[in-house]
């Protein structure tokens, strides 16, 4: 089983 | 004030045609140095980030940063009324910048539509995106990539891209079977938008959704050439650049439960 990552957790909040 | 006015108006048809299917709501940052937009799609997978440098633009003026919230779907169908010749400027008072005016001249300059875009107030947060050396970049014919796409769409939801020291290779695997695709780097001296350019660092394998793919691949009439970027346990970046500036896709892995 695969699901897919959020992007917001692979870069930085300013 | 803002105002900004694009001789090659049916690029701004087709960079909205590129992102209204992912972004609904979004902020045109304006400011000295151009348009410039950051913003992921509902789901938080994927993030899209253009930008338009203000040199592509005659003239360009913008004397304080502005933040144009915009809603895509009605942009795109004001930028509907625009023909594909046309000129197009875009503007905004510094009291009143509650609307965007849009004009669109035809290239005789006899005929001149008016429109006015309501804004509206985005909330928007605004990533930092670090630069990175990838361990892979391929730049590629983008009507290939999108044939590849929305072929093995046929076969599953999602696609295996393994990159290896000449070969960019598509898998997916479904419930009919499976498919694949090898590409070989290749250099055309006549025709350098056809060649496929492999630059390694070291091996990758990445799972993405074909889903998302497809929606960058609306991205295809802004450029001859895609550059996709992969590092292991990174976004893949799926890029299309124009003379004016350029428009970014980020999407997150696939990975394992």
């Amino acid at each position: 089983l695969y699901y897919q990552d959020a992007i917001d957790k692979y870069f930085e909040r300013p | 004030m803002f105002e900004a006015r694009l001789i090659q108006g049916g690029l701004l048809k087709k960079l909205l045609e590129s992102v209204k299917e992912l972004v609904t709501d979004a902020n045109f940052d304006c400011s000295e140095s151009g348009i410039a937009l950051q913003a992921m799609d509902n789901s938080h997978v994927a993030l899209v980030s253009l930008l338009l440098r203000s040199e592509g633009f005659d003239p360009y003026r913008c004397d304080r940063g502005f933040s144009l919230g915009v809603n895509l779907n009605s942009l795109n169908k004001i930028l509907k009324c625009a023909g594909n010749d046309d000129i197009i400027t875009l503007r905004a008072d510094d009291n009143s910048a509650d609307s965007l005016s849009l004009s669109f001249e035809n290239p005789n300059n006899d005929r001149i539509g008016e429109y006015e875009l309501k804004l509206m107030d985005i909330d928007q947060e605004h990533l930092s995106i670090p630069e990175t050396d990838y361990d892979a970049t391929i730049i590629m014919p983008s009507a290939e990539f999108q044939r590849i796409c929305r072929d093995l769409t046929v076969v599953s939801e999602s696609v295996t891209i393994d990159v290896s020291k000449d070969t960019i290779k598509f898998t997916a695997e479904g419930e009919l079977g499976s498919g694949n695709i090898k590409l070989k780097s290749t250099s055309s001296i006549d025709k350098p938008e056809e060649s496929v350019n492999i630059e390694l660092g070291q091996d990758v394998s990445l799972q993405f959704s074909l889903k998302y793919l497809m929606n960058f691949t609306k991205g295809t009439p802004l450029s001859e050439q895609v550059i996709l970027c992969l590092s292991e346990k990174m976004p893949l970046l799926v890029e299309y650049k124009m003379d004016i500036g350029y428009i970014r896709y980020y999407l997150a892995p696939k990975i394992g439960d």
